[in-house]
């Protein structure tokens, strides 16, 4: 099964669920295949992978024919694999302009390969230009995360909204597996007033599971490192793990 | 004189500083225009616009010919203007591509009503993409809010780098006027040390004034007003009050 995570707001936690989702589900026994979309290549970096090792990366796979198997990594987490970004991604909607089908590469791409894997996650950069178009058009269903501010949940109704109209127009059965709350602070009112707002007005499209603000999360990245590398006791981790144990319960839902 | 507010990394506080930058700017008796680049029209809607009514906006501006001083509108905050932005952006890099100096557009346009303003902020999309591009040619200077994580550190760099050499290339004169720290949380050693490593790294050009956390400046925008309308006492009010004071002295050094 193929997961897109997309978000048309910034910094919600895309990269931070791409990496800790797909690592959970590899600690449970999955496959797990992770495509970086993003030229920040910030889902690379998080794993390790140096700024000058990319290369050969989901650029080279949609805009230079590079051999996507070839192109797939292990990582230091059994059974988690990798297609790294690179900053090319930047120039993806330029170059694939006047291309044909320019919509369906990854999907082509990816088809030759998915076969070997349980679940393949796909981290975006922010919804639209042509690679969240792209990791949608090759994906069973999508994750939006939010966080519980005015100006994220203004972006959820936002980006499902799109991506369900842009799937009926290129006839892709694309479906939304669910909102997963991140960085959910119940320190203030406020917060717990736009979870239930979030919780009213989408229902069992949100995930039960919801990830709390914790420090941990943030600095994983910086030892190139998963939370369960990093911290496997820390409350990130468990929130990770019972997510990626409702993700199972929803995908066999599909 | 017209500043850009750019970053890689999404979620870094560049609505946040835009509205309550401009709106302190204002305050202190400035004449203030805001410029929404960025399709989420999430500036927009900070200052109580709707979603309906965000016509005419940049987009129209950009891509129909609309007049840009008709596209001025007032605040309810005095001294603060907006230009709206809207969903239509999202197509500015198709419908621009063929277009000979598709970078310098918004340059053209804002240059006949800056006379009538002392300050001009430019809200963007993340960079790179065609509206960013626009904003820094169309600046005097730029800033980059950071938020001290691992993450958007890397973005810190790669964001100066690209403006620098594009600047370069387009012959436009446009510097960094500084990176703003945004949702510093001192609670943990970790925040301390990126903030540590950001100041080592950027030195004088990073501002001295740093936005702590403060969920009321999240709060803020679901009221449609600025954190001075909203709570004038906090302590984001009062953190956004002195980064404005520190942007005029470094203005005053360009
Ligand atoms: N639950 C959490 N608690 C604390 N920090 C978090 C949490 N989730 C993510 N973060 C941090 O918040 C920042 C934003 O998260 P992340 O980079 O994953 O978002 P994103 O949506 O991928 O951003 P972008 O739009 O730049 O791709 C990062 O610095 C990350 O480390
Ligand atoms: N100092 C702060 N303290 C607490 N919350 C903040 C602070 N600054 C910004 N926020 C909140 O953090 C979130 C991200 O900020 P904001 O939307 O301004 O970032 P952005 O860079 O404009 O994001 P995007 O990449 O989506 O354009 C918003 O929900 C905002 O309300
Ligand atoms: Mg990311
Ligand atoms: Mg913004």
């Amino acid at each position: 099964m193929i997961t897109a995570i997309l978000s048309r707001k910034g910094g919600v936690g895309k990269t931070t669920t791409s990496v800790n989702l797909g690592a959970a589900l590899a600690a449970q026994g999955y496959k797990v295949l992770l495509v970086d979309l993003d030229s920040q290549a910030s889902t690379s970096l998080s794993l390790g992978v140096s700024r000058w090792a990319l290369a050969p990366s989901s650029a080279d796979v949609l805009l230079n024919s590079y051999p996507i198997a070839d192109a797939i990594r292990a990582t230091r987490v059994m059974g988690l694999y990798l297609i790294t970004a690179s900053t090319d991604l930047t120039s993806l909607d330029r170059e694939l302009g006047p291309v044909p089908r320019r919509e369906s590469l990854l999907k082509e791409e990816l088809s030759e390969v998915t076969d070997g894997f349980d679940f393949v996650l796909i981290d975006c950069p922010a919804f639209p230009s042509l690679a969240p178009v792209n990791a949608l058009m090759a994906s069973d269903c999508y994750i939006v995360p939010a966080v519980p501010h005015f100006l994220a949940i203004e972006g959820v109704r936002n980006v499902c909204a799109s991506a369900d109209r842009l799937c009926e127009r290129l006839g892709s059965p694309t479906r939304l597996l669910g909102v997963a709350l991140t960085m959910v602070d119940y320190r203030t009112r406020a917060s717990r007033v736009n979870v239930q707002q979030i919780r009213q007005e989408f229902e069992e499209r949100v995930f039960a599971i919801e990830i709390r603000t914790n420090i941990r999360l943030a600095e994983a990245p910086a030892h190139g490192q998963t939370i369960f590398e990093f911290d496997p006791k820390s409350p990130g981790a468990e929130a990770y793990r019972l997510l990626a144990e409702e993700f199972v319960l929803r995908a066999g839902l599909m």
